[in-house]
């Protein structure tokens, strides 16, 4: 089932604190691409993925978009379904989704309109090998 | 004088998205 609205509130509203994996804590809205990087650096059994936006459908689920992303160096093709005022990390141009009006409407967080061709900030468990 | 309010606190992974390719056989 995709991500519901229900789920994204509180730590996407503009003014939430994010701890960081270095211990600093920063406002969700303060966020840049260096703290994630540097947050994965630091974790242990995480890694960032970039994650390349290939198309933008409407889901078979009302009210809800469907992300189709090539991901990691494996070029591997993940597809899922949220809200269109989930908001995802582009790099090196910060929260963009699909709906930023819905975005600024519902959490407050400025964000830029997510286009096939961006490269998001995803995570993915590193290989142990 | 304000009373300190707790306030939640995120881990910054919980605003990425996972997404692992799910892994052939």
């Amino acid at each position: 089932p995709p991500i519901t609205s229900s789920h994204l509130p509180s730590h996407f509203m503009k003014g939430a604190i994010i701890q960081l994996a270095t211990g600093e804590l920063k406002r969700v809205e303060d966020l840049q691409t260096q703290d994630f990087v540097r947050s994965a650096e630091v974790s242990g059994g995480l890694k960032i993925d970039s994650s390349t936006v290939v198309d933008i459908q409407e889901s078979q689920w009302p009210g809800f978009v469907m992300l189709h992303f090539v991901v990691g160096e494996q070029q591997s093709k993940v597809s899922i379904e949220v809200p269109p005022e989930h908001p995802f990390f582009v790099y090196g141009q910060g929260w963009s989704s699909c709906s930023p009006g819905r975005t600024a409407q519902l959490f407050s967080l400025p964000c830029h309109r997510l286009q096939v061709g961006d490269v998001c900030i995803s995570i993915s468990l590193q290989s142990l090998n | 004088n304000v009373e300190p309010r707790s306030v939640a606190v995120f881990p910054w992974h919980s605003l990425v998205p996972f997404l692992a390719p799910s892994q052939p056989d």
